[in-house]
């Protein structure tokens, strides 16, 4: 009869023989806090779509995960991000796609289950729905992470394609570019 | 990818995902993230999903509500329903990925084909499991 919480970070290729100590630890911190937020909202007899949304909203500020901030770039070189959530009591449905300058996707999405007619929108009218309904902006070098900027250098090398320029306010490129942002990416999908 | 799925003291059911998509993707490409019923799915009637993985079959296989769907249609415990569309079907098609469920009565459950998947759960009144590789 009570509550119950699961989350994920994304799967894909995870070597247990290279991925370091230190890294297996931020990722294990990261999922605790998250499941905190979760289970602090529902012990204070919250619902299950504040549960949800505070849980996202918590990955999607923290660097480490592929949503929000340290997303994946394209390969303009654009964070271009979705989201989507679900109240499952009325079967009501929130979701959004092409997002680059609403800080919490999923903020986006909750709005659009709950303060527009529709169930999914996407890119530059989607961001002004959220500008219209107060959901919280954010420029693009609050998305930025220099690994996830290296990873797509080296992505595009691999395909012949040019580098665009970096993002607006996130500065040049560090010289020596830090071995921790040099590093795979250690997990392939989502 | 990240994504939850929450069951509350009343009984209901949520699910929520949000991504960055794939390095160097083109041309405005959408996975299955946003796609209600591939990657993300709640019915308080059947269970909650979210999925992450190779987005495209989770989109061909409209992953999320096909687990939910075995559930009902088919009496299929949660993770059995899980497995068959991870293990079985996602696998032989050739897909990648993941899910994490919940089920009316508060069953988790997390069904991979990966070498790992970030994750973790944890019941009321219960100790948390953290999770990384297979």
């Amino acid at each position: 009869s009570g509550w119950a919480l699961a989350i994920h970070g994304g799967a894909g290729v995870m070597d247990r023989e290279t991925m370091s100590a230190d890294t297996q630890a931020a990722y294990r911190a990261a999922l605790q806090a998250a499941l905190d937020k979760g289970a602090s909202v529902l012990n204070q007899g919250g619902s299950a779509l504040d549960a949800a949304e505070n849980v996202v909203r918590t990955l999607e500020d923290d660097p480490l995960f592929n949503a929000g901030r340290g997303a994946v770039f394209t390969a303009a070189g654009r964070n271009e991000l979705d989201a989507a959530i679900m109240d499952g009591a009325t079967v009501k449905a929130g979701a959004v796609a092409g997002i680059t300058g609403t800080r919490n996707p999923i903020s986006l999405a909750r709005a659009v289950m709950e303060k527009s007619p529709h169930v999914m929108l996407i890119g530059a009218g989607a961001e002004t729905f959220g500008q219209q309904n107060g959901v919280e902006q954010a420029a693009p070098a609050w998305f930025f992470t220099e690994r996830r900027w290296q990873s797509l250098k080296r992505t595009l090398a691999e395909r012949g394609l040019p580098v665009p320029a970096r993002p607006p306010g996130v500065g040049p490129e560090p010289v020596p570019v830090a071995k921790t942002d040099q590093m795979p990416e250690d997990r392939k999908f989502g | 990818t990240v994504g939850v799925v929450v069951r509350d003291r009343a009984g209901h059911l949520a699910a929520a995902t949000s991504t960055g998509g794939t390095t160097a993707k083109l041309w405005g490409r959408v996975g299955d993230v946003p796609i209600i019923g591939a990657g993300t799915y709640a019915n308080d009637e059947s269970c909650a999903v979210s999925a992450t993985g190779t987005g495209e079959y989770f989109i061909r296989l409209g992953v999320a509500r096909e687990i939910c769907n075995l559930v009902t249609y088919k009496g299929l415990s949660l993770q059995q329903a899980a497995d068959e569309v991870i293990q079985k079907r996602l696998t032989a098609l050739g897909g990648d990925g993941g899910i994490i469920a919940v089920a009316p009565d508060g069953t988790l459950a997390w069904s991979f084909n990966t070498s790992g998947m970030y994750r973790a759960r944890q019941s009321e009144g219960q100790a948390p499991v953290i999770g990384i590789f297979r």
